[in-house]
Parts: C-alpha cells; structure tokens; sequence
C-alpha cells in the first residue's frame, strides 16, 4: 500500500500544475524516501525532474517500490476541486489499479474522494550527470516569469547572456528587438527579491522561450528561480517546492547550423 | 541559423 498525507494539498496541486503543460502524462516512481518522477516533453527537447521527500508528508507509507502512470491532465482537473486550504491524502491500495486522492476541509466538516485510473506507460529514463555549471543565476521567480512572458512578444528564442555584474535575456524577431538586463542586487531587504550571479565563466546561451514559459507554469511554487548554465549544455530551470523537493527542468540550447 | 538540438545529444539514455 501507497498513502501519503500532505496538510497543504495545494502545494501538490501546484506541482501538477507546473508539470502538465510540458507533460501530460508520467510515470510517478514511489519508494520509502519519497516520490520521483522524470519525463520528456513530446519533442524530446526538454526534460522535468521532480522530487518530494517523504520526510516533507504528514504521513507516508510505502510498503514496497510502486512505479504509478498518472495523466496529469486527469489530475489537474480533480484538483481543481480541492479546497486551497485543504489537506490531500494520495493512496494507492494494493493490488489497484487506480490512485484514490482524498481531500479534507480544514475544518473536517467536507470530506471528498476521487479515484483516478493508472495508466499501463512507456517510461524513459535519461542519466542526469551532475554539473558544475559556469553560471547559476538566482532570481525572483516572478520576475523570470514576466521576462519570459515579454520576450515571447518579440521572438521565438531568448539569449541569456551572464557575466560577473549581471545577466541580460535578450530577444529578436520580425517586429523588433529588445533586452532586458538585471543587476546583480547589492542590498536587498528581502532575500526573496534579489538578483544573485555565481559565476565561473560568462556563458551566452539561446533557448525556445516557448518552453522557458512552460517551465514558469511552475513559478507559483516558490519566490525564487535557479539557473545553471555552461556552454553547450542544456539548462537547468529549479524551483523549490518548500523544504521537500524540487522541481528541475532540463533545456537543450539552440545550435549554430 | 540557430536550431534546436535535442537532449539526446547531452544525455545518454539509460
């Protein structure tokens, strides 16, 4: 048996959210240190990594390795009837073949359960060597959010060029033209708000901004965004889900022909 | 021109 409880069942409701635009169904690993999942988008172009410790549940049992295919289209719109503040309860019994969310008021007087079918998928599974990236900018998610969202207006690609001083995300299309560049903050009274640039090495990179807007999906999760970068290699998009995980998103650049 | 690769030229497949 599968059950997992989380007091906040909006932060899950979050998380497919920030999924299943790039994704639209997935293989969901679960084990007694929590929940993984990895899956590519349809062109193979970019890839999303998740992970929610078990430590981060209220409750959590799982007796044995499940490897559950879960739409998360399915998903999305049954929690949409969640209540923001209620608690979600995940389970799967054994011998099941569908994934029952539970759903419960804050104030116990509404309780709502829900049975989704586990889908039979292909999964595939891409080594991930770990990096040690040029460049890690951090920044206000929201901020990432609108740069992308604006640049869309202008082209197809974005080119994030980073230096020790700043990073500056740049577009060009058949309207127009333009950049935006951001400071790395010297004094900030909230740690949330500031620009912050790690860098070994200035790195120029261009990527599909239609998929960086797709990652931003997932921007509500957490105030700020990380991403790594070194030349010729794809980026990585992270967003915090609170102290229990992560949600990584994998880009591969555009090439010179 | 620029044109998107993929991210089977950066990560093997396990």
């Amino acid at each position: 048996m599968f059950e997992a409880r989380l007091a906040q069942g909006s932060i899950f409701a979050k998380v497919i959210e920030g999924l299943r635009e790039l994704v639209t169904e997935a293989t969901w690993e679960c084990s007694g240190n929590g929940i993984t999942l990895q899956a590519m988008d349809s062109s193979h172009v970019a890839l999303v990594s998740l992970v929610l410790r078990s430590d981060g549940f209220e409750t959590y049992r799982c007796d044995r390795n499940m490897s559950l295919g879960i739409s998360l289209t399915s998903m999305s719109k049954v929690l949409k009837m969640m209540g923001k503040d209620d608690t979600l309860t995940i389970r799967v019994n054994d011998d099941s073949d569908a994934i029952v969310l539970s759903m419960e008021s804050q104030n116990q007087e509404e309780f709502a359960e829900y049975e989704l079918r586990l889908m039979d998928l292909d999964s595939e599974h891409l080594g991930i060597p770990d990096t040690d990236y040029s460049c890690v900018v951090k920044m206000p998610s929201t901020k990432f959010s609108r740069i992308c969202r604006d640049m869309a207006i202008l082209g197809d690609s974005v080119t994030i060029c980073s230096t020790k001083d700043g990073v500056k995300f740049g577009a060009k299309g058949d309207v127009g033209q333009g950049s935006i560049r951001l400071n790395q903050s010297t004094n900030v009274d909230k740690e949330e708000d500031a620009v912050s640039i790690e860098l070994r090495e200035a790195v120029a990179l261009t990527f599909a901004v239609r998929y960086l807007n797709m990652f931003c999906k997932a921007a509500p999760l957490s105030n700020q965004v990380n991403l790594s970068m070194s030349e010729d290699t794809p980026l990585m998009c992270e967003f915090k889900v609170g102290d229990m995980g992560h949600i990584r998103f994998y880009l591969a650049p555009k090439i010179e022909d | 021109r620029l044109r998107q690769s993929q991210l089977w030229m950066y990560y093997k497949r396990i």
